[in-house]
């Protein structure tokens, strides 16, 4: 995963 | 999902029911900033984008809906009850968007993860999230007189702030590949907001007297 922190997150 | 996040997103939750609540069943906004609920939509406006293109899971999509919708309807009832709109005291609520938007917007579209639309847009939305809270602190300063439920609502937008960086702590250790300096920054200014309001808010807890801030 590359995401970034916090796209799970609301 | 840790114990950190569910119980901030809990405080959130709570948060926003507890501002309905008191507007429709007091039919009343009084000591409610009409400014900061619409940054607050425009936050989640921003921030949900992906909320038809990337599926997280069922818990992220109905709580999504849930900010989404109750954002929109308390901005709903401020500009457009016939009741409730004539409790909203615009003379207080005096807080310029732009000088809270513009600068985010610039921010974000410099300072990003990713430029692509949804990546600055998402960006954006963390960094208005921090300070959208402004206008509504510096109407709880004027009016001095706050009550419960408004005290209460501001009490746990600060709880759930606080309570996701201990979640930020929690998944830099269980999870290092997603931590973003970003996040952690745009979210340590919003919490360090409330700094003030918690101390009176604590104080007037403990000495059981009514919330006031003082001038």
């Amino acid at each position: 995963k590359d995401q970034p922190q916090g796209h799970d997150e609301l | 999902m840790n114990i950190f996040r569910l119980a901030g997103d809990m405080t959130h939750l709570f948060s926003v029911l507890v501002l309905l609540l008191k507007i429709h069943t007091i039919k009343s906004c009084a000591g409610i900033s009409l400014k900061t609920q619409e940054l607050y939509a425009l936050v989640f406006t921003t921030r949900y984008l992906d909320i038809f293109t990337d599926f997280i899971s069922l818990y992220n999509t109905v709580m999504k809906l849930i900010f989404l919708g109750s954002s929109f309807s308390i901005v709903w009832y401020i500009r457009r009850h016939k009741i409730v709109r004539r409790s909203y005291d615009k003379d207080q609520d005096t807080f310029r968007h732009y000088f809270l938007v513009i600068p985010c917007l610039v921010l974000a579209v410099f300072i990003n993860h990713k430029f692509t639309f949804k990546e600055v847009m998402w960006t954006f939305s963390l960094y208005l999230e921090a300070v959208a809270i402004l206008p509504q602190l510096v109407l709880l300063q004027r009016t001095r007189n706050i009550d419960n439920l408004t005290g209460q609502y501001v009490f746990l937008l600060g709880a759930y702030r606080a309570l996701y960086i201990l979640n930020w702590i929690y998944r830099h250790f269980t999870e290092p590949h997603y931590v973003h300096w970003i996040t952690w920054i745009a979210g340590v200014v919003q919490t360090l907001l409330y700094a003030d309001f918690f101390y009176y808010y604590f104080q007037s807890w403990k000495n059981n007297e009514k919330l006031q801030l003082p001038a």
